[in-house]
């Protein structure tokens, strides 16, 4: 799976999601990806979230409206991100990552799975991780 | 105004080390690029577009070019995208074949009513706009049909095991 979360100078946001699924998945699943809510959810007067993980749990847990609902209540992005992720892993024992970015221009990442390559440019200055 | 900010992720799994500096290079690679869009202007949702059509485009990620298989051994794909200022979302769900699943969901959000589209219909939208489905092998690496592999041959084997009872499913074998 891969994602990204933009705002813009003007505060506004969107966010994309895409994925070729799980390996040797049954023919016509679907996971969280294509999901408004689990697998994406961009809102201005918020910010924007791209999910990745086990599709299954992050649709039960409506994962990135979650992140998205903890941000608007003034925390920051990484610990929203948290936040669901937590949630997710002791309610549905799903793990996953995300990604966000709030309408001032704060900006996180967090994986409860071994690694996620990230990347953002912020300022103009690059910085990434996988560990 | 607002600093702006592109972030993007290759997916979270246990990427093994062999890809991990790949994987790097490729979502560094996708950020810059979206950035850079950005810069010169682009809104959001172009830069949301370009930064996953750069991920797709890159076979170390399980998107586009590099998905992983089904179990019939096909090639079928979701995405969303979402505009965080007018709340408009498209998405397609498990569709074949398309180097770009991202460019067929803004399609959907910005050409129909709808948010999503699946399978067969999925893929006849987009040919109505011009994207066609290529051939699966140019989607397809040698790590995605080895993993597939993997994944039968261990499969076979454990359930070889317990065949008389099929208990291997009952138990949810790990």
């Amino acid at each position: 799976t891969v994602g990204c979360a933009v705002v813009d100078q003007k505060g506004q946001t969107a966010c994309a999601t895409s994925t070729g699924g799980i390996t040797a998945k049954m023919p016509g699943r679907v996971g969280d990806s294509p999901i408004i809510g689990a697998g994406g959810y961009a809102d201005d007067e918020v910010g924007a979230v791209s999910t990745t993980g086990c599709g299954e749990a992050i649709m039960k847990a409506c994962l990135a409206r979650h992140v998205a609902t903890v941000m608007g209540t003034g925390q920051d992005a990484v610990s929203a991100i948290k936040n669901g992720l937590n949630h997710m892993e002791s309610r549905i024992n799903g793990f996953g990552g995300a990604i966000a970015v709030s309408c001032k221009g704060d900006v996180g990442m967090h994986f409860s799975t071994p690694r996620m390559p990230w990347a953002y440019v912020r300022l103009g200055k690059l910085h990434y991780g996988i560990h | 105004m607002v600093e702006p900010v592109v972030i993007v992720h290759g997916g979270a799994w246990a990427v093994p080390e062999r890809l991990w500096s790949d994987s790097v290079d490729g979502v560094k690679t996708a950020a810059l690029h979206g950035y850079e869009i950005l810069r010169k202007g682009g809104s959001a949702v172009d830069v949301a577009e370009a930064a996953v059509i750069s991920l797709e485009d890159n076979p170390v990620f399980d998107a586009g070019t590099g998905s992983v298989l089904t179990f019939d051994e096909q090639v079928e794909m979701d995405a969303i995208i979402m505009n965080g200022t007018t709340m408009e979302a498209g998405a397609v769900a498990a569709i074949r074949n398309i180097p770009n699943p991202v460019k067929v969901a803004r399609l959907v959000m910005e050409k129909t009513p709808h948010v999503m589209l699946a399978g067969e219909g999925a893929n006849k939208f987009a040919a109505q706009y011009g994207i066609n489905e290529v051939d699966k092998d140019l989607l397809i690496t040698p790590y995605a049909k080895e993993e597939l592999a993997e994944y039968k041959k261990y499969t076979n084997a454990v359930y070889c095991l317990f065949n008389k009872t099929d208990n291997a499913k009952q138990m949810g074998h790990d």
